[in-house]
């Protein structure tokens, strides 16, 4: 291991001893970039556990919020300061390494500050960082590994998944995806029916889009057979996404409270890697003639 | 640089102290840490609408856990549910409860090398929404259990 990287105590961690030996640094990828990653050997056996990679998606968000606030061994108080020992972590039962990826995400950079990347490139650049850990950490080289990740990972995932399988020095063994995005058509279509079964979107809007997206059983919504589904769209898209309801936790609130226009306005960054075109025109044309008035409003 | 709803005020505070940054061993001519980087997200080109291509590689040797938090609405779980189904893998049983700590966790469909599960009540982040349900669940797949 190397020992440089090793990280030997965290601010705001109450117990000197941390529950287990972490490291964080550099992996290089190709020319300029370097990824940062933080890894965790596992509370439990770090010799016979098995060895987890970890994405969060985005496209460009951080896998460091997936150590501080989903499965690493210590998670953020609301203080900002201050960690707490997670039980339910990960690396109770594994290796897990939190990979931010790519360049330009979180501590990773690019020597060149070129931030501009594809699904392909990102999977490549992944795929030499980890060959370039299993260097750093050549006791890990051999265990079962498994490659996993949220959100956009869905595509991280596979596509780094498909370079590793073709390395038969690497024992991977599988691949997890939570809420991927598996199949953006689909996303898009099942985000109505979904929008429909948890109350968000009411009877008369429903009724209309049976009428107009819809033949023979089979819905459109995704790609709207003429304009009246068309807009019918765009009101399900702007009360889905638009008004102020949490689209990542529909049940729970929105952090912050409802939020003004301008800020949902930039939410078309992400969302447009996640739904079909036909589904974002609320957001880039908010007050364009598309919206149908909405009783259940 | 913001996730809609999503409070990343405290792990941005805490990556962005001198302290933090030194123990992690970040150069000092690294950026401010984010939760998200707008650049990123805004350049970037997505290559692949489906997956089923690469899942159809990667099923015959290696196995796969998809699962969903239903109560997320970005990713919601209907889509990852038809997309599993749509792989026509060979099912290995009817869809299922399963439990942690002695309540429905959520709901699970096991086909050849592929699992789909739900699990209840959880948003799209779910080691943060339910993590002991979570950590069974990850536990189960790397040990390949049911």
């Amino acid at each position: 291991q190397p020992a440089e990287d090793e990280v030997k105590s965290l601010p705001g961690v109450f117990n000197p001893q941390l529950s287990s030996r972490q490291y964080s640094g550099y992996l290089s990828a190709s020319n300029t970039i370097k990824l940062h990653y933080w890894f965790v050997e596992s509370e439990r056996d770090p010799v016979n556990d098995p060895l987890v990679l970890w994405m969060n998606g985005g496209p460009g968000c951080s896998s460091l919020d997936g150590y501080l606030s989903e499965l690493g061994p210590y998670l953020i108080n609301p203080d900002g300061t201050t960690l707490t020992p997670n039980p339910n972590s990960w690396s109770k039962v594994a290796n897990v390494i939190f990979l931010e990826a790519p360049a330009g995400v979180g501590f990773s950079y690019s020597d060149d500050q070129n931030y501009t990347t594809s699904d392909n490139e990102t999977a490549k650049n992944n795929y030499l960082a980890l060959l370039d850990f299993f260097a750093k950490f050549p006791n890990m080289a051999k265990k079962p590994f498994f490659i996993t990740g949220e959100s956009y990972g869905g595509v991280y995932v596979p596509t780094l998944s498909v370079k590793v399988m073709a390395n038969a020095s690497i024992n991977f063994q599988g691949f997890a995806i939570g809420n991927g995005l598996l199949d953006s058509v689909m996303n898009t279509n099942t985000a109505v029916y979904y929008a429909y079964y948890h109350a968000i979107i009411g009877e008369d809007v429903w009724a209309k889009l049976q009428q107009y997206c819809c033949k023979d059983g089979k819905c459109n919504f995704a790609a709207p057979p003429n304009q009246q589904c068309q807009d019918l769209v765009i009101t399900v898209q702007n009360t889905m996404m638009g008004i102020g309801i949490n689209p990542y936790d529909v049940t729970g609130d929105c952090a912050g409270g409802v939020p003004g226009h301008s800020s949902l306005q930039k939410q078309n960054t992400f969302l447009k890697h996640f739904f079909e075109p036909s589904f974002l025109k609320a957001l880039k044309n908010p007050k364009g003639n598309g919206s149908v008035s909405f009783d259940s409003n | 640089n913001v996730i809609p709803c999503i409070d990343a005020g405290p792990q941005t505070q805490y990556l962005n102290t001198a302290e933090v940054r030194l123990a992690l061993h970040i150069p000092d001519n690294v950026s401010k840490w984010a939760i998200c980087s707008g650049v990123v997200g805004a350049n970037y080109k997505r290559q692949y609408q489906t997956m089923k291509d690469l899942f159809n590689m990667l099923l015959p040797k290696h196995r796969a856990l998809i699962y969903n938090g239903d109560a997320d609405m970005m990713c919601n779980f209907l889509g990852d549910q038809k997309f599993v189904a749509s792989l026509q893998q060979k099912e290995l049983g009817p869809r299922r409860p399963w439990i942690h700590a002695k309540q429905i966790a959520g709901f699970v469909h096991e086909y050849d090398q592929i699992t789909f599960m739900t699990v209840k009540n959880a948003g799209h982040m779910v080691p943060s929404f339910t993590p002991g349900a979570a950590l069974q669940m990850i536990t189960n797949f790397l040990n390949n259990k049911p």
